[in-house]
């Protein structure tokens, strides 16, 4: 039983790809065959799992113009993680199709490319670009269930009504399977009135239990591990912290999917 | 003499509004006369400048689709900071604009709607959106100079080459004016070995003539003057080494336009 999560947020650097990245070092250290979806032209997913940007790649801005159900089972590459972590690169005209129209069936395009490439995995991530354009709404036209990873700030608060809003059309338009399956929260400071009343204010805006705990506290430590391009559960005990955080959200998101 | 700095970075979340906003409060506190130009959907400057975003409000939006010279004379509106400070809010189908195709004169666009409308303003700041799009083509189109904010972290410098790329693009293209005019760099963290190590490679990268001192610390009180809608330099001595900060990098940038 495979499952799909697309993780979102338009608001940059809240850590889409922190998270992605964790729950796959959290599903690479507990044996679960796992597939990262790399929709961001940045490809910092792409990078940061061992493949390193190419024109000659094949990847998820190919998959969106394939138009061949299954498309994406030739242009997905193991990681440089391990033999059950696997990767659909970002590659291929991404930021092209960003711009791509709106039109019957435009948000279907990447579920096409993914439907029956995905059967063997149990778990797939798709990593989305700051934006709530059409790559990101391919990116929910895939997912059983989005998840939106929020920095406790104002700036932050912000921006959750428009990714709402965006579930909201690509479920009626395209995806009913595609549910708000949690928010994340990240980069949480150790000592900050503003954050802990930011956070009061996020469980009153989209309610208690959509709020996952534990939150993802903010350490230094998960920018040396991006940039070994290595899995956080590879680090041992310096970042046993995060290393439990990230098993209690996989863990919680398996049993949400 | 009016200046006009477009304010930018793909990656998300490095303090592209955080830095418009930091010398809007450093030009408001010295008596300057300026102008902000929101080109970002989210509108986060436009609402911490005191603009409630509404579908009322003309902005960058429409400005980008008006044809007429100076037409944003009529769409800027006096901020909530004070009479010298001015703001184009983010409105308009901001979204739409950046999927408009690139044709001969599309990146000058937003040129031509503040052609003449600027002329009153000693400084122009421009916020850019996470990408490197029509939109943001425009705010270089439109700029005398590009300023790029960098977080100091493996992500933050993978993302530099693509915006130098896009700076080159426009300038052979569209704004002969236009000149990377620095990079500042923000969300310092007080400790990490990582940090300071991106530090030196980014040095290594533009030149160390290019990256600004002083560099922006991670500090929580940037999210709570955010959150007051408020310049940062009307909280006086808790936000001392920011101030003192932001004024040294307005400083900078006058001399460098
Ligand atoms: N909990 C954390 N602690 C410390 N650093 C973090 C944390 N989460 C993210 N970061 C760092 O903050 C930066 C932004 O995170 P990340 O790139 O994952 O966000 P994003 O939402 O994917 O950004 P974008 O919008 O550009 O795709 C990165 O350099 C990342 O390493
Ligand atoms: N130096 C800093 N210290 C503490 N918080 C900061 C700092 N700079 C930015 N922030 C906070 O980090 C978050 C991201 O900053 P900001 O929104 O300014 O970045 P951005 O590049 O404009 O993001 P986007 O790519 O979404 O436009 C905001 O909540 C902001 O308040
Ligand atoms: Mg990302
Ligand atoms: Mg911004």
């Amino acid at each position: 039983m495979t499952s799909t999560v697309a993780v979102l947020n338009q608001k940059g650097g809240v850590g889409k790809t922190t998270v992605t990245l964790g729950l796959a070092s959290a599903a690479w250290a507990s044996g679960l065959r796992t597939l990262v979806v790399d929709l961001d032209a940045q490809a910092n997913a792409t990078w940061t799992l061992g493949v390193d940007p190419s024109i000659e790649n094949l990847g998820t801005g190919d998959a969106l113009i394939s138009r061949t159900p299954g498309a994406a089972a030739d242009m997905m590459v193991q990681s440089g993680w391990g033999d059950d972590i696997w990767l659909l690169p970002a590659a291929g005209d991404l930021t092209e199709r960003e711009a791509d129209r709106r039109r019957p069936g435009s948000m279907g395009r990447l579920r096409r490319a993914l439907d029956g490439a995905t059967d063997d995995f149990d778990l797939v991530l798709i990593d989305c670009a700051p934006s709530l354009g059409m790559n990101t709404s391919n990116g929910l036209g895939a997912a059983d269930g989005a998840l939106l990873v929020v920095e406790p700030t104002i700036f932050g608060l912000r921006g959750i009504g428009p990714v709402l809003d965006l579930v909201e059309d690509v479920w009626s338009e395209e995806n009913k399977r595609l549910d708000l399956t949690g928010v994340v929260l990240n980069r949480v400071p150790a000592i900050s009135a503003d954050a802990r009343e930011r956070i009061v204010e996020l469980n009153k805006m989209v309610g208690t239990r959509s709020v996952w705990k534990p939150a993802i506290p903010q350490r230094v430590i998960i920018n040396q591990a991006h940039g070994e391009r290595s899995p956080i559960h590879a680090f041992g005990s310096p970042a046993s912290e995060l290393i439990e955080v990230f098993d209690a959200l996989l863990k919680k998101l398996r049993r949400s999917l």
